[in-house]
């Protein structure tokens, strides 16, 4: 069985994206069958691998097509399912209907999770119902915070989030991780945000992924940090990351 | 009349709210009467500022509560109406209406442009029916870019969004100008960025905002760059803004 794993926060620009694909082609590296799905209407995934497929979320969610059937092959044992801006009318529709809003992802995902041992999903920065079904149907959630004031505020609402999911659609969500992004250790700033985020989180906050340009340029060439700069401090960041990930299970 | 100007990128942690924040202290600074509304549920607008007032932007929008009786003074000649997590229940309220969804904010908001001359709107990060109604209300718009290849290739998105409005809703929002944020000489990637930048729009383009941790520093404190650090990088950029604004006329 596949573990589902959602990138998320709501606030904006944390790094959820350079998470989503480099842990995904990591997890594809080590042989793990990967799906990454783009829950986001940016479609950040496919401008950052280089994939424009013919169809994405929007044709899963609202149309009911089948998910294998949408996943595009990117690389070896890693396939996409992107989104464009026609997800956003997704959120439109979802608001329309009058039950199960929250769990239509989950239903139609269906038997996706056989062919995969990890699919991960790149969220959009919201507090959405799309959102909202990427947690329902994730069955653990990975926090990326950038190492500023504005973001560490934001993580209270994250935390509201998961209680609401929990509450209100009785589906738990627990944390695999959170993850300190853009990180400086020239900067007191990044180092008070760790220490608070430490504080708080202790064993489950992850080691930081350092601010480097190389995964700011990787995207612009349409590669995974992999294979733009194998030697940067990205790449070991998020190799780092891959084992974390891989080396623990499902959290309780 | 007030000009009302919205700042707006649905691409995450471009300096929105840091650009609005600033932006709205600077003009109230030289003395314009400004209000700044956050349409933003992550409500960053207040948490910059200090301010968390007992009413919110849901009030106004789904409440019809008067805009004048929500709105704060935090500075002088510096209103704001803040927003808070409840605001995402007005995006399923806005979805759910069958006509005008776009352009209840104009309707709610009446005669407030009367009291103001400069009328702020900070916007989330999303292609929602919440920064449809921003841009409805708007006369022009603001756009800040953080200089990285993901948020030039969200640039193009925020150009199709604008031209949505204009057909379908025949609102016409002009782009008062584009401002490059986080702006480091050093790094290739930001001045290719800046280049690109300027050879799509011209004198449009803004001069940039520098990479300064001092502006990150400042909503811990709860203080504009002005009050945190006058002779900052930060204030000199912000400050040159607020003329660049104050100079030039509405665009046509
Ligand atoms: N550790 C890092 N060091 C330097 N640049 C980074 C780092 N992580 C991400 N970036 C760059 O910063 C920008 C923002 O990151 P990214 O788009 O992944 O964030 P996001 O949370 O997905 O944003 P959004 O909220 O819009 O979805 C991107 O241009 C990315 O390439
Ligand atoms: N020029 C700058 N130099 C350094 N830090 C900055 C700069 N501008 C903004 N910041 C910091 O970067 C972070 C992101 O900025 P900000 O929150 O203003 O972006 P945003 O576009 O409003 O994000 P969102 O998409 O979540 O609304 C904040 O912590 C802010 O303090
Ligand atoms: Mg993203
Ligand atoms: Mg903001």
């Amino acid at each position: 069985r596949a573990r589902k794993l959602a990138i998320l926060n709501q606030k904006g620009g944390t790094g959820k994206t350079t998470t989503a694909v480099n842990l995904a082609a990591g997890l594809a590296e080590r042989g793990f069958e990967t799906l990454l799905i783009d829950t986001d209407a940016q479609g950040n995934v496919g401008a950052s691998l280089g994939v424009k497929g013919d169809r994405s979320l929007y044709h899963v969610l609202v149309e009911g097509q089948d998910a294998a059937d949408v996943a595009v092959p990117v690389r070896g044992s890693l396939d996409v399912i992107t989104a464009d801006a026609t997800l956003a009318v997704a959120e439109v529709w979802l608001a329309r209907l009058d039950q199960d809003r929250d769990r239509i992802l989950a239903k139609r995902m269906g038997s996706a999770h056989r062919r995969y041992q990890f699919i991960l999903l790149d969220c959009g920065p919201s507090l959405s119902l799309l959102n909202q079904n990427a947690l329902t149907y994730a069955d653990e959630v990975l926090i990326p915070v950038s190492c500023d004031y504005l973001a560490l505020v934001g993580v209270k609402q994250v935390l509201k989030t998961l209680k609401d999911i929990e509450r209100h659609l009785g589906h738990s969500v627990p944390i695999a991780g959170v993850l300190p992004t853009f990180y400086d250790a020239r900067i007191r700033l990044a180092k008070e945000a760790v220490a608070t985020l430490r504080g708080h989180f202790k064993d489950r906050l992850l080691d930081p992924i350092r601010r480097s340009t190389r995964l700011a340029e990787a995207p612009s060439h349409r590669q995974t940090i992999f294979e733009y700069d194998n030697s940067s401090t990205g790449a070991e960041d998020y190799r780092r990351l891959v084992e974390r990930i891989v080396g623990s299970d499902r959290p309780a």
